[in-house]
């Protein structure tokens, strides 16, 4: 270093390339999704409103009344700018971006989220963070994902693996809370139909503008109001019990398993619906259910007609630690659209006497989507049903990316004898697990051996 | 990040952005800031949220819910809006983020 203060070396992005200042842009127009603000109006407004936040701030940080409506109002808006051209960032990016039309991901494909968390504030630092997820959930151009995002990252680029590194979506609420519950899902707008509005705005004002728009790649699929996903997700089903809803899963054409809490009385009529994807409904019966004794929090339903065109899973046998699988469950939107698929590791296999009597996973899961199916994202096959997540009695956060599966390991022999015998005696004994099976369920460390005596 | 994922990875690198807004003569306002997306570079066009204006609209936020309205003429704010856009690898000085930056990001150890 010289001994003469020489003028400060910029300071040096982590990429180690010398940093610029802001450069200076003009308003053009803001503009909205109309059938964006109407999927968001059906799924979130009336009295489901009450139980929603899509807060830029934590849920108990100070934002006035007036700035949480004017979030709300904001919500599916975008603001298209002007920049003075930057000639040598368009020499140095590579090719026009492309957008991916409506449809053309399906559910349960990897996405790619880029934003700032915090915006402005610190960029050196921030600035455009990667996050990754799978795209959970589609009601026409109002999309879910998974990636996790932070406040400020609002407004950011949404990318597909497959169409390549197209635009799929922008970030328009990165936090969601149910009833006070963060759920750990991230608000999209489709990319497609707000990049038509602007194309149709500019180009009344600047034709010239209006042609440099990306344009639109991917087959545009009518987007069924429910698509069903990855084909193994089709087995999750949603079952209403009364005024209780909750998820479930098709292990054979006449059999949903749930769970207890919610089909908690033997001989109750139930509905259950599945996705094909047009919605159809199916009576049903529970014909088991455990006691509220049991660790394992199980319901039994035989339906009066076949789940036609649901495919059945294939039951795992073995469980390894840190695999990618997914969940497909109906919580956050329940009966008004298909199931949302989470993606996640299996995080633990709890075992006694070296069986596998639990098992905890990193996907997102939130209210209604317990007694939904666990799967292996690569080979599809069925590992457990969702029972739980976590909620922390002296702080009362809800942790949704902790959550506790029953192993279909456990399950499957009794319902294989239940299928070909109509006998119970099996799922009975699930109401008779061992003490050690009861202490890891209740969370607590099980008894390697009983504490010896002292005298 | 796999194979699949150069593309997209490019694609996000090389179109993100952060957009601020403020009040002209205010700077004690405050700013407010969002993420961005790069849609042109010649001419430079960015999409970011609409959130970050709804201080600035003439008419507030009410204008957003308005029924019919899905576009905005830019002139629906007030003409005290000044508007900045950053993306990598150009950014202010960290000095410049102390002035732009919200109070209080702290590192808690875990």
């Amino acid at each position: 270093a010289s001994l003469e203060p020489g003028p400060p070396d910029p300071p040096v992005r982590p990429l180690g390339r010398p940093l610029q200042p802001p450069r200076p842009a003009e308003l053009l127009l803001l503009l909205s999704c109309p059938a964006f603000r109407a999927h968001f109006a059906r799924l979130f407004g009336g009295e489901a409103a009450e139980q929603w936040r899509f807060a830029s701030a934590a849920l108990d940080d100070e934002v006035s009344e007036d700035d949480e409506e004017d979030q709300l109002r904001a919500l599916g808006w975008f603001a298209l700018l002007r920049v003075q051209p930057d000639q040598e960032a368009a020499e140095e990016r590579g090719p026009a971006l492309a957008g991916a039309s409506l449809g053309a991901v399906p559910k349960g494909a990897p996405l790619l989220a880029c934003g700032s968390p915090f915006g402005a504030f610190c960029p050196d630092i921030f600035l455009n963070t990667l996050s990754r997820g799978v795209l959970s959930n589609a009601a026409g151009p109002l999309l879910l994902t998974d990636a996790r995002c932070l406040p400020g990252t609002e407004g950011g680029g949404v990318f597909a693996a497959r169409p390549a590194g197209a635009l799929v979506a922008f970030v328009a609420a990165p936090l969601c809370w149910k009833a006070r519950e963060w759920v750990g899902l991230t608000l999209l707008c489709a990319a497609a139909p707000v990049l038509r509005v602007a194309r149709a705005a500019l180009g009344n004002l600047y034709p010239s503008a209006a042609a440099r728009l990306p344009s639109e790649v991917g087959v545009p699929r009518d987007v069924p109001l429910r698509d069903p996903g990855p084909l193994w997700a089709a087995a999750a089903v949603l079952v209403e019990c009364s005024t209780v809803w909750g998820s479930g899963v098709a292990v054979a054409p006449r059999l949903v398993v749930t769970c207890r809490h919610v089909a908690p009385r033997e001989t109750t009529r139930v509905v259950v619906r599945y996705f094909t994807p047009k919605s159809v409904a199916v009576w049903g019966r529970v014909v088991f259910a455990t006691q509220e004794t049991s660790p394992y929090d199980i319901a039994v339903v035989s339906l009066e007609e076949d789940l036609d065109g649901v495919p059945m899973p294939v039951p795992a046998e073995r469980f390894h630690e840190g695999e990618a699988v997914s969940v497909v469950g109906f919580g956050v939107f329940g009966q008004a659209c298909g199931p949302s698929v989470t993606a996640g590791i299996l995080s633990a296999v709890v075992r006694v006497d070296d069986t596998p009597v639990m098992l905890q996973t990193t996907c997102a899961v939130h209210g209604g989507s317990s007694g939904g199916p666990l799967f292996s994202t690569r080979s599809g096959d069925l590992l457990g049903i969702i029972a739980s997540n976590t909620r922390d009695n002296n702080t009362g956060a809800t942790y949704p990316h902790l959550n506790f599966s029953i192993p279909i390991t456990v399950l499957q022999p009794a319902l294989q004898q239940y299928s070909r015998t109509g006998d119970l005696g099996s799922l009975r004994e699930l109401d008779r697990a061992a003490e050690p099976v009861r202490v890891v369920w209740r969370l607590q460390r099980p008894l390697t051996e009983a504490p010896q005596s002292k005298l | 990040m796999g194979r699949q994922w150069g593309p997209a990875m490019r694609a996000a690198e090389q179109t993100g952005c952060v957009v601020s807004a403020s009040r002209a003569g205010h700077p004690e306002a405050g700013s407010w800031s969002c993420s961005g997306v790069i849609l042109s570079c010649n001419p430079g066009l960015v999409l970011c949220h609409g959130g970050i204006f709804t201080p600035f609209l003439r008419a507030g936020s009410e204008a957003l819910t308005a029924a019919a309205a899905a576009i905005l003429p830019g002139d629906s704010c007030g003409d005290d809006l000044r508007l900045h856009v950053q993306w990598g690898p150009t950014v202010a000085s960290p000095a410049a983020c102390a002035e732009l930056g919200r109070p209080g990001l702290c590192t808690p150890q875990c």
